[in-house]
């Protein structure tokens, strides 16, 4: 990071697309569907929220 | 709140690449997060995490460590489409590069349940989105940054590197932006929602041609915190179609092109008003602006016998159908063309929220996709927008389009994320409300 122009810089790393994450992403994918036909089904709206 | 619920869903953690360093507390307890311009709050693990497993594999927070901790005490909860977190607000100082900002409130987080935060390298997510979509109504970081007079101007912006081979994944930079990662001028459009960084946007274009549904105009969101680009499922049909990008077949979709294909084309060639095709033709009824589902199953029965279902779909299905063939007709395309267009498209719709595989070897003959942004067009060639996984012979190639449909009034909606951001060096300006694309360097 420098400041002497005035621009605070964060340098960002990355990470690769990987067979990991896909699997992990389309687990996560499979229990959002399920988890949102279930609102469905009982007509409850989800909030984010203070609990 | 609830009617935000669409939106938040989208937020895939699991595929966000790029991440960068934060410390918090007196000394500095370090963290990686995502700085995700799609969501408001600061969450990092707690060391009073115990029952998750993902609090395990990440850096935690431990208060009584810092000087400058502030009990808060107060409990939150974030729900993610990919996964909740909850536990309670905090408040210490936050160190982001070489800025400390003082009294910064923040979520501990004592229960990370979901596999996203499990698999995810980063500990936490540090949201640059506006403090109307905060939960608890917590000040941003970026607000305190300015406030406390840290930065000279309310400006940030991204460049996400997206050579592969580079080891540097890219920069966030707070209080402008850096010259040396983007050509020309940014083009700016205001921002039309405060809470996202949301933004006007005119039409997608496919190998310049246009894809229909934004031809009017549409909700864009510029979201550093999702890896790909999403959109509505009719142009990702048409995308998806164009590349080669394998989709799941639609029955509903063969149905009404089959059944009502060709009397859609002829309301539409009389100059009906495409909006109220589908209710006259009593797949969706009509509630003034556009078709709606009128929420009735009906049965037919097969060739063989069996009765076949098809609910609601049916009316999304009738409202792709006439999106499609408008925008063919515009093309001067023959009647039969057209139908038998349509009908492929039905073999190339999305999952939603799902990765379609294409063909690594047909790259160089996949078309360009064009943003229409304040009067500008901004393309994407196949080689931004396809994302390669693995090495060699074992390599695969994924769009860089998902599904995502958000209706009327506040879709249709894209989100742009990291895939355009990648081609385009973005500038958030707080102080004038109004996002930048410049193309990335």
């Amino acid at each position: 990071t420098s400041a002497t122009d005035g621009l605070f810089r964060i340098n960002l790393k990355r990470r690769p697309l990987d067979e990991n994450n896909r699997i992990a992403a389309r687990v996560t994918a499979r229990a959002t569907e399920s988890s949102r036909s279930s609102i469905r089904k009982f007509g409850y709206r989800g909030t984010s929220s203070l609990t | 709140d609830g009617s935000d619920t669409d939106i938040v869903a989208l937020k895939n953690y699991m595929d966000a690449q790029y991440y960068g360093e934060i410390g918090i507390g007196t000394p500095p307890q370090k963290f990686t997060v995502i700085f995700d311009t799609g969501s408001s709050n600061l969450w990092v693990p707690s060391v009073k995490c115990y029952f998750s497993v993902a609090c395990y594999v990440h850096s935690k927070y431990k208060s009584s460590l810092s000087s400058t901790y502030q009990k808060n005490g107060k409990p939150a909860e974030i729900h993610y489409g990919t996964g909740a977190i909850s536990g309670l607000f905090s408040q210490d100082y936050v160190k982001v590069g070489d800025l400390v900002v003082k009294n910064q409130v923040f979520i501990e987080a004592t229960r990370e349940p979901s596999v996203t935060f499990l698999v995810g390298k980063f500990d936490g997510i540090c949201g640059l989105g506006f403090q109307e979509i905060s939960v608890g109504n917590v000040v941003p970081l970026w607000y305190n940054m300015i406030s406390q007079g840290l930065v000279k101007e309310p400006v940030f912006s991204f460049w996400f590197n997206r050579n592969a081979d580079d080891e540097e994944g890219g920069e966030i930079v707070f209080g402008g932006a850096d010259p040396n990662h983007y050509k020309g001028n940014h083009t700016y459009v205001p921002i039309t929602r405060k809470g996202y960084w949301q933004f006007d946007m005119g039409d997608v274009l496919i190998d310049g041609r246009s894809s229909g549904i934004c031809s009017g105009s549409c909700a864009a969101i510029a979201d550093s915190g999702t890896s790909l680009i999403a959109g509505p499922t009719a142009t990702i049909a048409e995308i998806n179609h164009a590349i080669g990008a394998s989709g799941i077949v639609s029955q509903e979709c063969k149905t009404v092109v089959s059944q009502y294909g060709k009397t859609i084309l002829t309301l539409l060639l009389s100059e009906r008003q495409p909006k109220k095709i589908c209710s006259q033709i009593g797949l969706c009824a009509f509630d003034g602006t556009r078709g709606v589902s009128i929420g009735i199953e009906s049965i037919v029965t097969e060739n063989d016998g069996s009765a076949v279902g098809w609910g609601d779909s049916m009316c999304s299905a009738c409202e792709m159908a006439v999106v499609w063939i408008q925008s063919q007709l515009k093309q001067n395309q023959t009647q039969e063309r057209i139908l038998s267009y349509v009908n492929e498209l039905c073999d190339r719709l999305p999952s939603p929220m799902g990765e379609s595989a294409v063909d690594c070897s047909r790259l160089s003959s996949m078309p360009s996709v064009s943003f229409t942004i304040g009067g500008k067009v901004f393309s994407l060639k196949a080689e931004q927008y396809i994302l390669k996984v693995g090495d060699g012979p074992a390599t695969q190639c994924i769009s860089g389009f998902t599904a995502l449909d958000v209706p009327p009034p506040r879709g249709p909606l894209w989100i742009l994320g990291d895939v355009f951001m990648g081609a385009y060096h973005t500038v958030f300006d707080y102080g004038n409300m109004r996002v930048g694309f410049a193309q990335a360097a």
